[in-house]
């Protein structure tokens, strides 16, 4: 299963 | 008071007609530095970041640093009436909840000011480290864009696979599969012709097309694109901006669970 990722998985909210 | 005066006002009409399907709503922001954005697309997927040098504008005076909300489907609006020969001006007044762009054809025999209310809008700002990429691919804009649109006809994600050898774009669907390999190629006769890869560690990563073909709208703000991958990490695609600074688009992989 491929699943897509989101930004905040990423980077920090400010 | 803010005042920016852009020569070259086709430039501004091209960053919002890059940006506006992806996001609706953003802040930019002016400072002594220069006219930026930073906004993620409605899902958390994407996210585009601008930056316009102050020292790209002809005239540029910004007193404080000021954040103004914009609807971008409603500034590109205003933006088309715009003749792309035409010098664009962006005024606001301290405390006003509206900006104004103000147009001039080039022999200045038509002015026209266009006002455009501001929005309250709650700005998600991320913090976005220096991240050290795996493989740096530079390539001519339009060839990505070719690649992005001709595969997303077969497939609703790409694979982009980093190798030695070069850079493959792999896509399936229903009806087949496809795959574009681009070699590195650095004996064409323009600079802006070429494909080069640096630091090519092999990578390999999944992408939902749609979006990369929704960055691919920035292709007529630069001849060339480059795209910095590394594992497990947000792609980064860049449009450089000449003289005035880029257009950033990162976005989140799609990682196997």
């Amino acid at each position: 299963l491929i699943k897509q990722t989101m930004l905040t998985q990423f980077f920090e909210m400010n | 008071m803010l005042e920016l005066r852009l020569v070259q006002g086709s430039l501004l009409k091209k960053v919002l007609e890059s940006i506006k399907d992806l996001v609706n709503d953003a802040n930019f922001d002016c400072s002594a530095t220069g006219f930026s954005l930073q906004a993620m697309d409605s899902s958390h997927v994407a996210l585009v970041a601008l930056l316009l040098r102050s020292e790209g504008f002809e005239h540029y005076r910004c007193d404080r640093n000021i954040s103004m909300g914009m609807n971008l489907g409603n500034m590109a609006k205003m933006l088309k009436c715009a003749g792309n020969d035409d010098i664009i001006t962006l005024k606001a007044d301290d405390g006003s909840d509206t900006v104004t762009f103000m147009f001039e054809s080039p022999t200045q025999d038509k002015i026209a000011d266009f006002e455009m209310r501001l929005m309250d809008i709650d700005s998600e700002h991320l913090g976005i480290p220096e991240a050290e990429y795996h493989a740096i691919l530079i390539m001519p804009s339009a060839e990505f864009a070719r690649i992005c649109k001709d595969l997303s006809s077969i497939g609703d994600t790409v694979v982009i696979s980093v190798t030695k050898e070069g850079v493959k774009f792999s896509t399936r669907g229903d009806i087949g599969t496809a795959n574009v390999v681009c070699r590195q190629n650095t004996t064409v006769d323009k600079p802006e012709e070429a494909t080069v890869i640096e630091m090519p560690e092999p990578v390999s990563l999944t992408f939902a097309l749609r979006y990369l073909n929704s960055f691919t709208k920035a292709t007529p703000l630069s001849n060339t694109v480059t795209i910095s991958l590394s594992s497990e990490i947000p792609v980064v695609v860049e449009y450089k901006i000449a003289e005035m600074g880029y257009i950033r688009f990162y976005l989140a992989p799609k990682i196997e669970e």
